[in-house]
């Protein structure tokens, strides 16, 4: 042990042990998370080359034989709890992305919250085997966050009962969704429906991509991989062009809107449940940011207490980096984001079970809040991260450009979370739509609850400012 | 009806009170600002781009307050006195440090004074130096193994430098002592010159 940090550790003024269960949710939540640890490094078929010196090619390879490792070995020791498989893909993950990542993030979500009964009985079996591999495609070339924006269309041949997919134009081709490139052999694709003439907005269709048996391209489909990015090295981020492809009418996720034989439309109670899975991943994602910062400050002030420059006082020896008031006021106040955000995502993890859980009783009432929420924190969290983990980089001075340091990998597989699930500054306008109009029914007589209750009290409040 | 807000800056709650009125100010000035764009007779499409900027200051303080409010709700959840001390002195810094990056803004809504945002600087410097000696123990409670890690500099035995130059040996282009691009360039060049 380098002599420097053990006598950081001595200087502690509280038992980390304590502080680690609550920023895990809890002793037993801590005892599960190291429990899993163990069974991943213990276990030599995890051993791998450092992905920092493999090509694209090889890491793409190297993340498949990795995740489907992970899928055997869960199976093999019962890792089925929510928390339990998160923990462990994470740990097994490390820094990386995983060549599945979607199929678990958001194929089988919104299957969960999208289809009916018997969508569920059909799609669930035979996805938790990984029968079918799927992905989410929804963002296309040229439309993003946008979500009328986008082009796809799906239309309802009533003589056939079958939905007709195409990509109508160039923008129009799906762009971006992890594990479309090679690994997927379905796609949730959101398109917008048109039945009768009339078009109804954005919905959900399960659409075969590949052979089941072969896993080559099924006819109509034109998939591949989108080329090398500034991070996600490990995923196939793919495209994908719809030329006239049918698909049955009982592939259209029907829990809440329906298309009946006829052609017969069925509108939803909230237009917002198309998106729940968005929903569910920015709640998500709001943890992520918490992870990837305390990451970032772990390695930033580690590092800055083993390495010694410079002078404070001449004549003397090079004092530790964190000695210097400027070091720590690069990373002090990102360690207490990290603190705060670990917190907001235990908030929002909370919140979002809680309230699809009422959703799913049918009780409405909440979503909008929920949906204003999850957009705003998921924007604010991951820009502030962003941020912050550069600072640490730099904070490390020269070794921080070194892929050894692992806070290049940090930032360029945490960057896109500022785009993905909603492009942050669309994110932000979102949230703004939601603060506005509960301003209106403020100033207008009406109660609020939750986050924006504060907004009652416009208009009766003066402040002043006081002395201390 | 008028509520005078007394400011202390070693005050959570009191923080907690400042960040919730920046953020219904700024919501109020993103709403007049849009009703004045209307005003001009602009549509609302209009009038919500032109506001826009507005809209988005209003929604990143309303997200501030949110996560401040957050982290001193969560402490009322601490029961151990340490963590409960040294966690307070995160959550203090975090606001107090929002508070100067955003200064104008409370200073614009008159919530704070400007001596008062003279003395925040004074009370960081203060929690940062009561962080010091944890820094690394704080670090070290998101329990982030190695093998998670996996970053030479961020190592829990802080050995850093001798596995640094393990991991740069490690790296494809040592694989040989001579690579292959002498004999294909470098050599020919210098047989050219």
């Amino acid at each position: 042990m380098n002599p420097d940090i053990l006598k950081e550790r001595h200087s502690a003024t509280f038992d980390v042990d304590k502080l680690t269960y609550i920023v895990d949710g809890g002793a037993e939540k801590t005892k599960r998370r190291r429990e899993i640890e163990s069974m991943v490094f213990s276990d030599p078929d995890f051993d791998e080359v450092d992905p920092n010196f493999l090509s694209g090619s090889e890491r793409y390879d190297q993340s498949v034989r990795k995740s489907a490792l992970m899928v055997l070995k869960m199976r093999e020791y019962g890792v089925a709890d929510p928390d339990d498989i998160m923990y462990y893909k994470s740990i097994a993950k490390g820094n990386y992305q995983e060549a599945f990542g979607l199929h678990y993030a958001m194929f089988l979500p919104t299957l969960l919250s999208q289809c009916d009964a018997q969508q569920l009985q059909k799609w669930l079996p035979v996805s938790e085997s990984f029968q079918v591999l799927g992905t989410y495609a929804q963002t296309e070339m040229g439309h993003g966050t946008h979500l009328r924006g986008l082009e796809t269309t799906a239309t309802y041949d009533p003589s056939t009962q079958e939905f007709v997919m195409n990509s109508p134009t160039v923008s129009s081709i799906k762009w971006w969704p992890g594990g479309l490139g090679k690994t997927s052999n379905h796609a949730i694709v959101l398109a917008q429906l048109h039945t009768r003439g009339n078009c109804h907005g954005l919905h959900a269709f399960i659409v075969p991509l590949r052979d089941m048996n072969t896993h080559q391209p099924l006819p109509g489909i034109v998939v591949g991989d989108i080329g090398p990015k500034f991070g996600f090295h490990e995923v196939d981020n793919g495209f994908l062009k719809l030329e006239n492809v049918r698909i049955p009418r009982e592939n259209m996720l029907m829990k809440y809107s329906k298309v009946e034989p006829d052609g017969t439309y069925l509108k939803p109670p909230s237009d917002k449940l198309t998106y729940g899975t968005m929903v569910f991943i920015r709640a998500y994602i709001v943890s992520e940011s918490a992870r990837a910062l305390s990451k970032a400050c772990t390695i930033a002030i580690r590092y800055s207490v083993v390495r010694h420059q410079s002078e404070i006082r001449p004549g003397k020896p090079e004092p530790q980096i964190l000695e210097y008031q400027t070091q720590q006021y690069k990373l002090f106040p990102l360690l207490a984001t990290a603190y705060a955000f670990t917190f907001v995502g235990q908030y929002m993890k909370n919140t979002y079970q809680r309230i699809s859980g009422d959703i799913s009783q049918g009780d409405f009432s909440e979503l909008p809040e929920l949906h204003a929420l999850t957009a705003g924190l998921k924007a604010f969290t991951t820009w502030e991260a962003n941020s912050a983990i550069e600072v640490c980089r730099m904070s490390c001075g020269g070794h921080g450009y070194s892929r050894s340091s692992a806070l290049p990998d940090i930032y360029v597989n945490f960057t896109p979370a500022c785009t993905y699930e909603g492009e942050n500054t669309v994110m932000m306008l979102q949230t703004a739509r939601y603060l506005v109009k509960s301003y209106r029914q403020a100033k207008d007589g009406q109660r609020l609850s939750g986050t924006v209750s504060y907004l009652n009290d416009i208009g009766t409040r003066r402040v002043q400012p006081q002395p201390v | 009806s008028a509520r005078p807000v007394v400011v202390d800056i070693n005050d959570l709650s009191s923080l907690v009170e400042i960040y919730k009125l920046r953020a219904s100010i700024l919501v109020e000035l993103a709403a007049k600002s849009i009703q004045q764009e209307l005003q001009r007779r602009k549509c609302q499409e209009e009038a919500w781009n032109n506001s826009s900027i507005d809209l988005v200051r209003a929604s990143d303080a309303h997200c501030h307050y949110v996560v401040v409010k957050l982290f001193t709700d969560k402490l009322a959840e601490v029961g151990d006195t340490a963590i409960h001390s040294v966690l307070s002195t995160l959550a203090l810094l975090y606001a107090l440090h929002g508070i100067t990056r955003n200064s104008g803004d409370f200073l614009q809504a008159g919530l704070l004074s400007v001596p008062q945002t003279q003395q925040i600087p004074s009370r960081i410097k203060e929690l940062l130096s009561q962080l010091r000696p944890n820094a690394v123990a704080l670090v070290d409670a998101f329990d982030i193994s190695d093998k998670t890690l996996r970053s030479v500099l961020g190592r829990y035995d802080g050995n850093v430098y001798e596995n640094m130059f393990e991991w740069a040996r490690s790296s494809p282009l040592n694989a040989t002592e001579v690579h292959e691009s002498y004999y294909k360039y470098l050599k020919p060049l210098r047989s050219k010159l």
